[in-house]
């Protein structure tokens, strides 16, 4: 059954969604069955995909609140082989409307449980807060949490937080929760700070922290204008050489490759 | 009495607090009175200004809640003239639990009242969602919204569900609300992605744009690990001038200086 990670952060701008994109897109590439669940209104994931989200009908709010089973609400690339739930401005609402229902933080979970025995990862790109679709995204990582930290020092600030909501999540609602691993992104090596905060993360997380740093690297801002994976669009630049390593590691990490 | 400004935008990372700090640091040292409202539960605004956020006793939180008079909650560094609300980690439960309050989005704008005599601007920091707290900054912000946005892909598919908000906001809660100004932050001029971008944010929102742009300075990311604004840590590195002369512009444009 399918390994679901949920990629967390309530620090904007960290690399969660070029994380989750390309994560995916390199393992959907290897042959592995993957799916990709936006569950950012914002749905930077869906359009890095080269999905209009004014054009989604239906896709994760619709699978919140049960509107329909989700394997009806799936798209498929088949160029790449990779599944997308996708998001749609309708989302921006689903925080406040899920407030008042019963298990409520347990909706995804149940949504995605009719689809995991067809995958073998899912990965759940979170928005930057710690409100109610971020907590549905910790509830269904089964497999845990990847935590993209950019190498700059107010991401450092935000990680006791991020370990608070973890823990109150592992004791009020899903005691399996763990962290599966730690990504420095946009990492510049001439910079002393970005090799002060490294240190400092290393320290914080120790062994949980990936080898593979990921560059700051154009290429990979520039992929997402044409709609396109790092894997597709410049697979030998930095960026996505980067990428294609901590995809290795992650199977690596979970035994398979 | 006071101008009020909120730095929107639900995009993570995109420069929001950074252009809080430096702005207000800037206009404080110019000699006018100004106050800095951390409404974000990262609390980087705060840690920025080198206030420890664990050791916040009372801030954003209590004035929301009505707890205690804002003015009694402020805090004010006399080397460089700045008043600071401070925030604390309380503030990440107050999403949820200002849901059920009567006038939840008034909340903020009414606790601010008493204290608009004693200030020429006030600056809110709010975080990178569009919920209750973000809100709040909107309905508070009698001077107008300025939309800090990074010369990058991700950041423009932003800009419609943010125009959206600011819509439904004018309509149903504050008629008035306006953006006062659009600042493009971490340019790279030698990016054909950055000028690409900038010529969409041009064109999407013509002369609401400030002529001056943020350029992408490692100064800037440096300052918040030093606890100090641009303008004490290094006024004359590229990041510094590039403040200075935003907020001589923000003056201009609000006919002093
Ligand atoms: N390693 C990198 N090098 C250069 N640019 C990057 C890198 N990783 C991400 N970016 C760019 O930085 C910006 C922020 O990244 P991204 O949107 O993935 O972060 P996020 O954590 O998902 O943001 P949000 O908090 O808004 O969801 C984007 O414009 C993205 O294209
Ligand atoms: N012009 C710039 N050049 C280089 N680094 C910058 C610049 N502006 C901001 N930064 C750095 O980029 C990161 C994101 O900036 P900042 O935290 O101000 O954005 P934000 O929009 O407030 O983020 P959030 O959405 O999490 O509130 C920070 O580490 C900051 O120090
Ligand atoms: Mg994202
Ligand atoms: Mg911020």
């Amino acid at each position: 059954s399918a390994r679901v990670y949920a990629l967390v952060n309530q620090k904007g701008g960290v690399g969660k969604t070029t994380t989750a994109v390309n994560l995916s897109a390199y393992l959907a590439q290897w042959g592995y069955r993957v799916l990709l669940v936006d569950l950012d209104p914002q749905a930077n994931a869906t359009s890095s995909l080269g999905v209009e989200k004014f054009h989604v009908q239906q896709g994760t709010y619709e699978a919140l609140i049960g509107a329909a089973p989700v394997g009806t609400l799936l798209l498929r690339n088949p160029k790449w082989n990779l599944h997308l739930l996708p998001a749609s401005p309708h989302l921006a609402g689903a925080e406040v409307e899920l407030v008042g229902e019963l298990a409520r933080e347990t909706k995804l979970r149940r949504a995605l449980q009719p689809v995991l025995e067809r995958f073998d990862y899912i990965f759940i790109d979170c928005p930057p807060s710690l409100g109610l679709l971020t907590l549905n995204g910790l509830v269904a990582a089964t497999g845990g949490v990847i935590i993209p930290v950019q190498a700059e020092y107010l991401a450092l600030e935000g990680l006791s937080l991020l370990m608070q909501t973890l823990r109150r999540v592992q004791s009020a609602l899903e005691p399996n929760l763990d962290i599966r691993g730690v990504v420095i992104t946009m990492y510049d090596g001439r910079t002393r700070l970005a090799n002060d905060v490294v240190r400092e993360i290393r320290d914080f997380f120790g062994d949980k922290v990936f080898r593979t740093l990921i560059p700051r690297s154009v290429r990979l801002a520039e992929a997402p204008s044409h709609g396109l994976p790092i894997s597709v669009y410049a697979p030998r630049s930095l960026g996505g050489r980067a990428y294609a390593m901590l995809a290795r590691e992650l199977l690596e990490g979970d035994g398979l490759s």
